[in-house]
Parts: C-alpha cells; sequence; structure tokens
C-alpha cells in the first residue's frame, strides 16, 4: 500500500496544474523512491517526466511498486477543495481502484477526506537515451515564460539560437517578426535571474511555441528552468523542485 | 518550413 504525507500540499496542486493540459489520464508509479509519471501527450510531440521523490514526503511509505492510473482533470479538480496551506496524504491499498486524498488544515481542525476512483492505463514507457547535450541555458524561469507568451503573438514556432554569448529567441510571421536575446551574464547580483549557459557547440533548433507555452505552467514550481539541446533530438525543459523535478520533452521541427 | 517531428522518432518504448 501508498502512504505519502504532503506538508506542502499547494505543491501537488501546482504538479496538476503543470501537467493537465498535456496530458489526460497517466498512470502515477509508486515506488519505494517515491511517485513518478511518465507521460506522452497525444499527439506524440512533447512528453512529461515528473519525480516526487520519497524525502519530499514525511511520512512516505510504499511496501509494493504500485501503478495509479489517473485522471489528471479529476485529480486536479479533487484538489481545487484543498487549502493552499493544507497538509495533503495521499493513500492508495493494493488494488489500487481508489486513491484516498485526506486534507488537513494547519489548526488541524478541519480534515476533508475524498476517494478519486482510479482507472487501469496501459502506458508504455519510453526510454529515454542517456545525451550529452551540445548547449544547456539556465534561466529565470517567469523570463522563459514571457518569452514564450511574447513570441506566441507573432508566431506558432519559435528559432532558439545558443552561442556563448547569449540564447536568442526569434519568431517570424505574417504580421513580422520578433527576437529576444538574453545575454550570458553570470555576474549579476540576483542569481535567480542571471542566464548561464553551457555550450559544446553552436546550436539553432526550431519548436513549437503552442507547447512551450503549455511547459510554463510550471513556472510555479521552481524559480529557475534549464533549457537543454542538441541538433536534431528532442529539447530537455527542466524544473527542479526541492525533492523531485519536472521535465519537458518537446520533438524539434525540422527543415525539409 | 520546419515540419514537427514525432518524439517517437527519437525515444524507443520500453
Amino acid at each position: 500500500m501508498l502512504e505519502a504525507r504532503l506538508q506542502t500540499g499547494a505543491l501537488l496542486k501546482k504538479v496538476l496544474e503543470a501537467i493537465k493540459e498535456l496530458i489526460t489520464d497517466a498512470n502515477f508509479d509508486c515506488s519505494d523512491n517515491g511517485i513518478a509519471l511518465q507521460a506522452m501527450d497525444n499527439s506524440h510531440v512533447a512528453l512529461v517526466a515528473l519525480l516526487l521523490r520519497h524525502d519530499g514526503f514525511e511520512p512516505y511509505r510504499c511496501d509494493r511498486s504500485l501503478a495509479l492510473g489517473v485522471n489528471l482533470v479529476s485529480l486536479s479538480k479533487v484538489l481545487r477543495c484543498a487549502g493552499n496551506d493544507d497538509i495533503i496524504t495521499l493513500k492508495a491499498d493494493d488494488t489500487a481502484d481508489v486513491l484516498s486524498l485526506t486534507f488537513e488544515n494547519t489548526d488541524n481542525d478541519r480534515i476533508s477526506e475524498y476517494e478519486l476512483k482510479l482507472m487501469d492505463i496501459d502506458s508504455e514507457h519510453l526510454g529515454i537515451p542517456d545525451t550529452t547535450y551540445e548547449a544547456v541555458v539556465q534561466m529565470s524561469s517567469a523570463e522563459f515564460a514571457r518569452i514564450c507568451k511574447d513570441l506566441q503573438v507573432l508566431s506558432d514556432s519559435v528559432q532558439i539560437d545558443v552561442t556563448k554569448e547569449g540564447v536568442k529567441f526569434g519568431a517570424k510571421g505574417e504580421l513580422g517578426s520578433g527576437a529576444v536575446t538574453l545575454k550570458q551574464n553570470g555576474n549579476v547580483d540576483k542569481e535567480e535571474e542571471a542566464t548561464l549557459i553551457e555550450l559544446q557547440q553552436n546550436v539553432s533548433l526550431n519548436f513549437s511555441l503552442k507547447y512551450l507555452v503549455n511547459f510554463t505552467k510550471a513556472t510555479p514550481l521552481a524559480s529557475r528552468v534549464s533549457l537543454s539541446m542538441s541538433s536534431e533530438v528532442p529539447l530537455l525543459v527542466e524544473y527542479k523542485m526541492e525533492a523531485g523535478y519536472i521535465r519537458y520533452y518537446l520533438a524539434p521541427k525540422i527543415g525539409e | 518550413t520546419p515540419v514537427q517531428k514525432s518524439l517517437l522518432s527519437f525515444f524507443k518504448p520500453k
């Protein structure tokens, strides 16, 4: 059985907000390592890989690996019934036909209990090859969200060019073109806002902005984001949390 | 114009 108590329930609410528009149903794979999820969007263009490590919960107990098949829209609806400061406890027994959720307020005088019906989801996991990326950009997650949203005004695609000087996001469309360049600035006073680039080789890649904007729903989870790129391989967008991560992979657009 | 690739051409089912 699974028992996982999350002191900051708001974290789980934010995680659901970050994935529910990209994927509809997914298995939460519970093991002694923690709770993981891997799922592709319906059009097989993007993939979400989530890990909530066991040490982020207190207590965390999972005697036997369990796959909890969840409709993410339903789960996010139930999680909206939890207060932002509530402690959330997830429980499931080995038959895994329901997920029990308990929300306790901080004064411990209001306890709400919900049960969500689970489903059988036949999902196959994809093997993600170990990749040494040619370019890794670390930047403010809020800045990344702003750039994606701004450029979406112009086009449904963005070209990302990374050199050792900086990273340029450019878009061209019917109404015109636009570009935002962030210079590498590791010396700025505000570490949170610095743009840092590790580069083996310059890269220039095209991606769908619709998906990138969707990924930025994870912005409330982390102040920093990393973009890992190599020519003609999927982009990795990673938001690191205190005890885990949310990673998005996006297949590139490639010229014929 | 660039064409959207499928993720399945990069990542294979385990």
